[in-house]
């Protein structure tokens, strides 16, 4: 399972 | 990083440095709700756990540092500032907030993209901010008249949601993986709580009246 796109919003 | 959503970065920002300004310049925190302003401290607290160890972009971190310094500055003078906390009524401020960060919990505890703590954390704080002003908008409904800086204040937090909705919308189409529909379906939810004072805004903006909130 691909680990989720970083999260680059705020 | 695109137009609608550094215009939703801004008008955050800005709505941020409306109630700063009137909490210093009045030194009154009237028509303000300590409650919501706590829940705000939880959701950038809960949502910014990775602040030390990803880094995204300058911008990133300092606008996380920011939204966090000032949530919990806002607490902090509306709880223990000399002259600020006793303008603060917690008669009209009766929101259970508990309840919220309880069921938003629950909800990101099965809720969720991957079952880890930041991801449940994230979770967390992505439904907490869905709800977190509803201890403001009773209270103004319950307070009546409400004061410009107050009333711009939950204009540009409403507003804020609604620059992020079409980004969404946005990287839907520009990006192929792009999925983020826990934050797209709260975000709406955040932005419907809005809707009333929306109308009542703007009705008291086109008649130049004071806004007023039916109780």
């Amino acid at each position: 399972h691909q680990a989720p796109p970083a999260k680059d919003e705020l | 990083m695109n137009i609608f959503r550094f215009a939703g970065d801004m008008t955050h920002l800005i709505s941020i440095l409306v109630l700063l300004l009137k909490v210093y310049a009045t030194k009154s925190c009237s028509g303000i709700s300590l409650k919501t302003q706590e829940l705000y401290g939880i959701v950038f607290l809960a949502r910014y756990l990775d602040l030390f160890t990803d880094f995204i972009s300058v911008y990133n971190t300092v606008m996380k540092l920011v939204f966090i310094g000032s949530s919990l500055a806002i607490v902090w003078c509306m709880r223990f500032h000399r002259v600020v906390k006793r303008s603060y009524d917690r008669d009209v401020d009766t929101f259970r907030h508990y309840f919220l960060v309880g069921g938003c919990f629950l909800l990101a505890l099965f809720v969720h993209e991957k079952f880890s703590f930041r991801e449940v954390f994230w979770a967390f704080s992505i439904y907490l901010e869905a709800v977190a002003i509803l201890p403001q908008l009773i209270l103004l409904q319950r307070s009546g008249n409400v004061d410009n800086l107050t009333g711009q204040y939950v204009l540009f937090l409403g507003a804020y949601r609604g620059f992020y909705i079409l980004n969404w919308i946005y990287r839907y189409f520009t990006e192929d993986q792009f999925s983020r529909w826990i934050s797209c379906v709260s975000g709406l939810v955040q932005t419907a709580l809005y809707a009333d004072f929306f109308y009542y805004y703007f009705i008291s903006w086109k008649n130049n009246a004071k806004l007023k909130l039916p109780a």
